[in-house]
């Protein structure tokens, strides 16, 4: 799940447009 | 009095403000459900999440952001995500909300595990915002202006970062004296308050970490 995602990882997925992932 | 040009700013930040943030339905969990401890970490961990992701969307849209070297970019991102958190909070907590909702969210936070030492300076914050009874111009602008510190870690070009947020600086300054021509320390005040979303921002880590283990 997204919660096990860290800080930066959400941030750069977030900045690419991947928010779905 | 406003630009042109920098009504024209205005109006372009708080739209995104607007329009980027948390779903509805994501927040009626926070009223309607009774969870346990548990559930509450997760619903609370997940709503931090989805902020971050609402608050790229939002800072994607501050004019210039996308010229910046797309490492400075994260690294803002990474420096601001918790205040800005804060900042929407608190922008939540002082507006009025429907009779019981403010408690219900309250009681929550509470009871979600987080150490007494670190609730009471985030309300006390949330105390300090509602006092300053700030437009949502001014929180957008706020939001944005913490976005673009440039002295957050990593930051490789500092003075890129500082063109971008001496424009919505002076663009807020202006607002100030305009929406509140009777406190001409408004301004200074707003400012005062990111030296303390500072040391909110200081805390969080260790507060999570002791949060994690409980």
């Amino acid at each position: 799940p997204a919660s096990n995602l860290g800080l930066e990882d959400i941030i750069r997925k977030a900045l690419m447009g991947n928010m779905e992932e | 009095e406003l630009s042109q040009d920098q009504q024209a700013l205005i109006n372009y930040i708080v739209d995104a403000h607007n329009k980027h943030r948390i779903p509805q339905e994501m927040a009626k969990k926070l009223l309607q459900e009774q969870f346990n401890a548990k559930e509450n970490f997760l619903l609370l961990t997940e709503m931090a999440t989805t902020h971050v992701q609402v608050l790229v969307e939002f800072t994607k849209n501050i004019p210039g952001f996308s010229t910046l070297d797309h490492e400075d970019q994260i690294a803002l991102l990474k420096g601001s995500a918790v205040e800005a958190m804060f900042l929407r909070s608190a922008q939540v907590f002082s507006k009025k909300q429907p009779n019981g909702h403010t408690e219900v969210l309250e009681d929550r936070i509470r009871r979600s595990g987080m150490s007494e030492e670190f609730i009471t300076p985030m309300f006390n914050f949330y105390r300090s915002i509602g006092e300053l009874q700030m437009m949502q111009e001014e929180h957008a602008l706020l939001t944005a202006i913490t976005i673009l510190s440039p002295d957050r870690p990593y930051v490789k070009d500092q003075q890129a970062v500082e063109r971008l947020q001496e424009p919505l600086l002076e663009v807020l300054r202006k607002i100030c004296k305009i929406q509140h021509p009777h406190d001409p320390q408004h301004f200074a005040r707003l400012l005062g308050r990111l030296t303390e979303l500072r040391t909110l921002n200081h805390h969080h880590a260790e507060m999570l970490e002791s949060w994690r283990m409980s």
